[in-house]
């Protein structure tokens, strides 16, 4: 995956 | 979301929660590592720093609010109301020891130099041995406190389901976080040797002591 655009994990 | 990231957020959540009750409820945070919580805060602010401006979903923000909420009010706990009972002879691990080569490594190797992809970067690798001077307690007491141990057990859990959950992503989402996932691992082996002991002596009914 590029990069990660949000982090949508806790 | 998958049933995995689900239970390991809602271990982690009960790690939490246990602590601060443990700490409430005795009025004594004998056995905790001070050190540790204040690196777990730290960890929280780092990467929660878009709360506000990075909307994920209602369960994302109001977990984070929890995590923030309850680890301040952990700090708080040990080193102001509860002050008299903080054991700082055993909570000796030097944690700048951590935080300056964490910080470090923050900065070589991240997916995007900005600080807060930085600071998110920054988080996770301290989030991984945040626990070292919490274990390190344990050793020099030679023991710990069974609700300490449940506490112990649902927080290495919660990481150990996460690395189940990036499997998961991976195959099913082909998404995958590299920086999380080493991460990770390394957070999860760190606590395989007291996953052994609380398995074989606390879940056995007997109290979780090291070998002076």
């Amino acid at each position: 995956a590029g990069r990660i655009q949000s982090h949508d994990e806790l | 979301m998958n049933v995995f990231r689900l239970t390991g957020d809602l271990s982690h959540l009960v790690a939490i929660i246990l602590l601060l009750l443990k700490i409430w409820k005795t009025r004594s945070c004998a056995g905790i590592s001070g050190k540790s919580q204040v690196m777990f805060a730290l960890v929280f602010t780092t990467r929660y720093l878009d709360l506000f401006t990075n909307f994920i979903s209602p369960y994302n923000s109001v977990m984070k609010v929890i995590y923030l909420g309850c680890s301040y009010a952990t700090v708080y706990m040990i080193y102001m109301k509860f002050k008299a009972s903080y054991d700082g002879n055993h909570d000796t691990f030097r944690a700048e020891f951590l935080i300056i080569p964490v910080g470090g490594l923050a900065f070589l190797v991240n997916h995007e130099f900005t600080p807060l992809e930085i600071l998110w970067t920054f988080s996770i690798y301290l989030e991984s041995v945040a626990i070292l001077p919490q274990l390190f307690m344990i050793t020099k007491t030679g023991e710990a406190e069974t609700i300490t141990t449940h506490y112990l057990f649902a927080l290495g859990l919660y990481r150990a389901l996460y690395l189940i959950n990036w499997i998961w992503r991976y195959y099913f989402e082909g998404f995958f976080d590299l920086i999380a996932i080493v991460a990770g691992c390394v957070q999860t082996i760190l606590y395989c040797d007291f996953f052994y002991l609380y398995i074989t002596k606390v879940l056995h009914g007997k109290k979780l002591s090291l070998p002076a």
